[in-house]
């Protein structure tokens, strides 16, 4: 098993083609 | 070449007192030529020990805290590498340049490619609406330098975070550069969560390695620097040199060299205000090693298995802005599924030993946070800050209890699926875990 306790176990998704229109980054720095 | 040694440098930055009104061009260079000292010493140690490359972090020779016209003194004219110089043969070629005749003297007399994050200036004509009030586009931009001091590739930001100092390009750029070691790819911080130029130079353009500097302040459960970059790159199954500011106030730490089948050597210090330099051998073409992941299919193994029981207290919180829908692991070990809209999360588990902590699975899809701009789909098993289960999903640090098995996997409907396992007191597990090419994310043995 794993050596040492665990704090997280993730599968994190990156749906891209879900993103919301103003998404792209030169349109406005993100606050 | 097969094989070659990368570095990559945690830099404690000197950062400039704050200023209202822009400094003289003189303070501004005695300011970068003090980071750049510090930066030299690295890249000659690095050089020393056989490294053939080395990412150096984002915003290291001035810090992050500017307006656009306090930022103006530290900015030059960098040229597209297309002009073939070498600024520290040929340093007044290009006007006041004192800065990128340095760093590709550092990189000619060490024998080392050497990116350095700079910013870059470029006029425009101000009847341009797009064109800023002071007549110049300013640009967080990567400069890589080869070992004989030319530049090579500039890369300028396109996905900007809180940098009112700065404009990102009208396009992503999507800059690589050839090596006999190699294709490289390049691109900053903030833009690792996005499409573009991201995905893109992998998917696309096939690099083999990205340099990746950052200033990434980490933010638990899930997005802290080493977990996020070093899962980036299993996700897409590239080589990834991570090189982040050190800044413990801002919670600013956490660089690695990681590779598609797991982390090689990473540093996380939240205790001591020291910088720290990390070398690892990799593969220069990592799709052609034997140990290279296979493709996942991320969400085969979640739709095709009968769902587990779903429990009746399941309950939704809060992980910052995002509504989450949990449920508790209750027993010692257990198969669990919790949904969220569409996606479904399921979980197999044995804990070695049931210590007085609560363990939840979590699902999440949907667009995060205040800034709603990225969708995220997200499957989760965290410890609880408290066994109240109100405070699952808060950053939690260290935790007591051990699993002997685990096996995670969701019903995605994405492709681009980062595996992310942190361990108590914010360690990576490197060779401790696989993914299967069903999409579950399993402990090895």
């Amino acid at each position: 098993g794993l050596s040492e306790p665990i704090l997280t176990v993730s599968l994190f998704g990156r749906w891209y083609t879900k993103d919301s229109p103003s998404s792209s980054g030169g349109i406005r720095n993100l606050e | 070449l097969d094989t070659f040694i990368a570095a990559v440098y945690e830099h404690p930055v000197l950062r400039p007192k704050a200023t209202e009104t822009p400094v003289s061009r003189d303070d501004a260079l005695l300011h970068m030529n003090k980071n750049i000292d510090i930066l030299e010493r690295a890249i000659q140690q690095a050089a020393a020990q056989g490294a053939q490359i080395i990412v150096t972090p984002e915003d290291a020779l001035y810090g992050w805290k500017f307006t656009r016209e306090t930022i103006f003194p530290y900015l030059e004219d960098i040229q597209d590498p297309r002009v073939a110089w070498i600024p520290c043969q040929d340093p007044h070629r290009f006007g006041d340049t004192p800065v990128q005749a340095r760093l590709s003297c550092l990189a000619k007399n060490n024998s080392i490619y050497v990116l350095a994050n700079i910013g870059d200036k470029k006029p425009c004509n101000s009847h341009k609406s797009t064109c800023p009030p002071n007549g110049y586009y300013q640009y967080n931009t990567n400069v890589v330098y080869d070992a004989k001091g030319q530049l090579v590739a500039r890369y300028h930001k396109y996905n900007l975070y809180s940098e009112p100092q700065f404009d990102a390009p009208e396009n992503p750029e999507l800059v690589t550069f050839n090596t006999a070691f190699g294709k490289f790819g390049i691109f900053t911080c903030f833009d690792i969560l996005f499409h573009d130029p991201a995905v893109t130079l992998v998917k696309d353009l096939q690099v083999d390695t990205i340099l990746f500097p950052t200033a990434w302040i980490n933010v638990l459960p899930l997005l802290t620097a080493i977990e996020f970059h070093s899962a980036w790159a299993m996700g897409m199954r590239v080589n990834l040199l991570a090189a982040n500011i050190h800044h413990v106030q801002q919670n600013m730490t956490g660089s690695g060299i990681y590779a598609p089948d797991s982390p090689k050597i990473f540093h996380y210090d939240m205790k001591t205000s020291e910088g720290k330099l990390l070398l690892w051998e990799l593969n220069s073409h990592p799709r052609n090693s034997p140990d290279y992941p296979a493709a996942v299919d991320w969400s085969a193994y979640a739709t095709t298995i009968k769902p587990f029981p779903v429990q009746k207290n399941t309950f939704s919180g809060f992980m910052s802005r995002d509504e989450f829908n949990f449920t508790e692991l209750f027993e010692n070990a257990g198969n669990l599924s919790v949904c969220h809209k569409d996606l479904c999360c399921h979980l197999s588990y044995r804990m070695l030993r049931k210590g007085n902590e609560v363990y939840v699975l979590g699902a999440f899809t949907g667009l995060h946070g205040r800034r709603r701009r990225e969708y995220w789909q997200v499957c989760t098993m965290l410890k609880c800050k408290t066994t109240n289960v109100t405070t699952c999903g808060q950053p939690v640090e260290t935790a007591l209890t051990r699993f002997d098995v685990f096996s995670l996997s969701g019903t995605f409907r994405t492709k681009y699926v980062f595996p992310e396992v942190l361990l108590t007191k914010v360690k990576l597990s490197p060779g401790k875990f696989e993914v299967l090419k069903d999409g579950r994310l399993v402990n090895k043995n």
